[in-house]
């Protein structure tokens, strides 16, 4: 985006679902 | 004004739809190639695939839950194209290349096509 500072978040961004319950 | 970016946002997204996918949640259609059935997202399915796009803006046909391929395409071609879609990994072996390269054509996916030209060629 223009005239936005961007800074970027390398880490996960959101929960993860697991693969069995 | 900040954004902050998640530059892992994209591919956490995909790799919970294929955990989605893989525990069978949220599934809504079956896609049916030569009596193998493989469930899916529509939604994955048509952002990936422009024939699946076309069935799936289909009034009528957005309502199916089963939808059975050409017989002509190979299950094994459309094993590769569907963890591709939901895991962005592109697995090519020699012995698949034809059928996943013809696969790629019938579900209109250009850029998987392109990318089994150049495997194709490099192999030669």
């Amino acid at each position: 985006y223009e005239g936005v500072n961007t800074i970027k978040e390398m880490g996960r961004s959101i929960h993860e679902i697991p693969r069995q319950e | 004004d900040n954004c902050i970016q998640f530059t892992r946002h994209a591919s956490d997204v995909l790799l919970n739809f294929n955990r989605l996918r893989s525990r069978n949640i949220l599934t809504d259609v079956t896609i049916l190639v030569n009596r193998q059935q493989f469930r899916a997202h529509k939604t994955v399915l048509m952002a990936c695939s422009r024939l699946f796009y076309t069935i799936f803006t289909d009034s009528v046909k957005c309502n199916l839950s089963a939808i059975s391929l050409d017989p002509k395409v190979d299950p094994e071609g459309f094993a590769v194209l569907l963890e591709f879609m939901y895991t962005s990994c592109l697995s090519l072996k020699d012995s698949l290349i034809v059928a996943t390269l013809n696969t790629a054509i019938y579900l209109q996916m250009d850029h998987v096509v392109d990318t089994c030209h150049r495997f194709i060629k490099s192999r030669d």
